[in-house]
């Protein structure tokens, strides 16, 4: 799904 | 050394309930603090977080840090062989780091069994959480929301959440037409789990994919009430407390409109 965002574009690895 | 024993053992079994759609495996941190959980789906649009706060359980021991690498699959399996009613305490030996046991106990004592499982080797990353003053914080009966989650994917694959002060508004669109939900803000609630109560600084509008809240509504037996806390263009996040102990959280990166 090109609409659906991906969680780890807002959470950074710690 | 690592112990930790609960007497409430069914809620082990309530957990893995509320994670099975999403992860197949995850580690288990342990510390001093309690046994967390975090991890994502295989598609990375979506994260969960478990707390289990050391002073939650009826005995706990951690000497010092240990990650968990959990096949979930296997430890459903193995949670399945415990009674509802039965005292729960899971073990971990410094001298065997590669397993971890599950001890059941009967109330009556009369019935013990022990359950030794293998651990994994897990590379798992681990995100940081900034923590985030939402602009809408929605509380309200957890079945509700499960309900709400349910009808509004007979209708489409997406529903959009617009959040006022009067209310929040579910909507979603599909081949057969459109459905709408809206639910006000309690007036006056005998019983605090049967309230919906709106927290807004600004209002919200958001659009998710209801597989995965269809997923997250798992957790419903976890407590009667879920928050759902939105900002614009940040994941939602869908908490379920778990009484006197910590929490279960979901994060789901929204949609982006057409």
């Amino acid at each position: 799904d090109k609409n659906q965002m991906k969680i780890s574009s807002f959470f950074q690895c710690d | 050394m690592f112990e930790a024993r609960l007497v409430q053992g069914s809620l082990l079994k309530k957990i893995l309930e509320a994670t099975k759609d999403l992860l197949t495996e995850a580690t288990f941190d342990c510390s001093s603090t309690g046994m967390s959980l975090q991890a994502m789906d295989s598609s990375h649009v979506s994260l969960v977080s478990l707390m289990l706060r050391s002073d939650g359980f009826d005995a706990y021991r951690c000497d010092r840090n240990l990650s968990m690498g959990i096949n979930l699959t296997s430890m459903t399996k193995i949670i399945k062989c415990s009674s509802n009613d039965d005292v729960v305490t899971i073990k971990a030996d410094d001298n065997n780091p590669d397993t971890v046991t599950f001890m059941f106990e009967s109330p009556n004592q009369e019935k013990v069994s022990d359950f030794e499982m293998k651990l994994m080797d897990l590379d798992t990353e681990h995100l940081g959480i900034p923590e985030t003053d939402y602009s809408v914080v929605v509380k309200m009966p957890a079945q509700e929301f499960q309900r709400v989650c349910r009808d509004m994917s007979q209708i489409g694959e997406s529903v959009t959440i617009c959040c006022t002060k009067d209310g929040i508004r579910f909507s979603a669109s599909g081949d057969l037409g459109t459905g709408n939900i809206k639910i006000a803000q309690s007036a006056n609630v005998d019983k605090e789990e049967e309230a919906v109560v709106i927290e807004m600084q600004e209002a919200v509008t958001l659009t998710f994919a209801l597989r995965y809240l269809n997923f997250f509504t798992r957790a419903t037996s976890l407590s009667g009430q879920v928050s759902l806390s939105m900002s614009p263009e940040v994941p939602l996040v869908v908490e379920y407390k778990i009484a006197d102990m910590g929490y279960m959280r979901y994060y789901l990166a929204p949609k982006i409109e057409d």
